[in-house]
């Protein structure tokens, strides 16, 4: 099994979707076999990328046709994992959300080991993929620790803004117990700024204090990825924006991203 | 009892905390006798305005002191709500959120009527109010169901973009459920756009979206919140952006989704 990257904040509008979508991508640019989970019962990766989107395929009365098709079900009802991946492209693949995944805790609730069913998922694609990324939901709920106890790694995408700040201690405190309990390996790939708009003295203020706070405990990447309406455009496209406008200052933001965390 | 507003929305970071400290002064600076209640474990809405963030009054062992503090104690230890607001000033008070409330869930889960635990907090101070705002994590879990059930009416800040808009449907199915089974009086007081930056095309076509899906169901509120760099300084400066920069275009803007709600 390679690298599996829980990217998550329970902070929400971060960019969690966002960085997974593009670095995804940008890994698979870089030649990388990747495949991105959808844990969102939100499904904006499932959105962006599913061809036709989460209601594909949808048959009478709201059941999927294809429903051994998503995660809830690999999850939930015991479908093997390699059998709701869908192949995007020649090096990325996808695993996509439904919106039952909202019912997913009071389904899989009282299931013994019920924190380790996605870790114990993904042992069925391991050979297939060199990177794995999870798109967690902003919650520090059942699905992200599902997350973190299958992660080897966890990327946290955080906003030069204060809230976004305040939710890292809660964030790094989880992680902690989930290490402790869960997944002794988990390490902290880092923490990566989105949205910065270098032109605000305030988010500047905020670079500063978490170059300072992080400093000698937990890695900040030295990628910064800038405010760019080619974001929402890209999604709208249905593409990543490295895909999407691969010359813009962001598309290359997110090969650095992916050059800096290839050599993690 | 007042009115009760919920401001929800699954979708991350679109506003939701922003909308009711505004709104809340807003609403205040009209003379309402307005109550903010922080529902979110990341504390945002309380660490704008409580003096001295949620961890103030923390003694040793970083249980808070003043333990009777927060929502928490309210939700999950049988202290009243009135013993947990905290008055800012004249007209806007606030029931404290506490990291703590990230176990509430499993803390009350059991507990027969768990969905109607706040409704029946709130009975506690409904002659001292004119309006309750409730400001709702990013999940449709446990929190915002009680808001919705304690509930006259749910707002719902969104941004132009495709990811907020699809959450939208999940949303009204959630508020569907609730008012079919906790809380038949709850009415859906409207959608209003927020951080809306009109010289992007993208977010103008998804305005015309809007209007178009919500025309004849649901209410679109007039008043559109721009984007703009004073709400994540007024935040920082620790005031809403009505005081912070009352004549300024965004404080404007929410004195005048002030008047519209008022008249709701
Ligand atoms: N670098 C960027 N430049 C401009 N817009 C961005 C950027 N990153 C994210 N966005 C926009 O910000 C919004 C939030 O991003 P996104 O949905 O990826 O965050 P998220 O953390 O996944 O949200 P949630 O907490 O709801 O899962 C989206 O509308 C997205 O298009
Ligand atoms: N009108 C606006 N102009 C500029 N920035 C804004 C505006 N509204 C919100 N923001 C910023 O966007 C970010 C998200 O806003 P906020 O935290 O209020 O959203 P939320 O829906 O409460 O998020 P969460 O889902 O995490 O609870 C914050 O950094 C906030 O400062
Ligand atoms: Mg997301
Ligand atoms: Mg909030």
């Amino acid at each position: 099994m390679g690298r599996v990257i829980a990217i998550a904040n329970q902070k929400g509008g971060v960019g969690k979707t966002t960085t997974a979508v593009n670095l995804g991508a940008a890994l698979a640019d870089r030649g990388q076999r990747v495949l991105l989970v959808d844990l969102d019962p939100q499904c904006n990766t499932t959105l962006t990328l599913l061809p036709g989107g989460p209601d594909a395929g949808r048959g009478d009365g709201g059941r999927s046709i294809a429903r051994a098709g998503t995660i809830y079900e690999a999850l939930a009802e015991g479908v093997a994992l390699r059998d709701v991946v869908v192949r995007l492209d020649e090096r990325l693949a996808l695993a996509p959300a439904s919106r039952d995944l909202l019912g997913v805790e009071r389904r899989i609730g009282d299931e013994p080991g019920r924190d380790l069913l996605l870790r114990d998922l993904l042992v069925d694609v391991g050979e297939d993929f060199d990177v794995v990324l999870l798109d967690c939901p902003p919650s520090l709920g059942l699905l992200t620790v599902n997350a973190l106890a299958a992660a080897t790694e966890v990327l946290v995408p955080v906003e030069c803004q204060e809230y976004s700040y305040f939710g890292l201690s809660q964030l790094l405190d989880t992680v902690g117990v989930v290490r402790k309990r869960l997944n002794t390996a988990l390490r902290i790939a880092g923490v990566v700024v989105n949205r910065y708009d270098r032109t605000s003295p305030l988010q500047r203020q905020w670079l500063d204090h978490l170059h300072r706070e992080l400093a000698g405990q937990h890695h900040l990447f030295g990628t910064i990825i800038p405010q760019s309406r080619r974001v929402p455009r890209a999604a709208q496209a249905r593409q990543s924006v490295v895909r999407y406008d691969p010359a813009s200052s962001v598309a290359t933001a997110y090969k650095n991203l992916a050059l800096e965390v290839g050599h993690g």
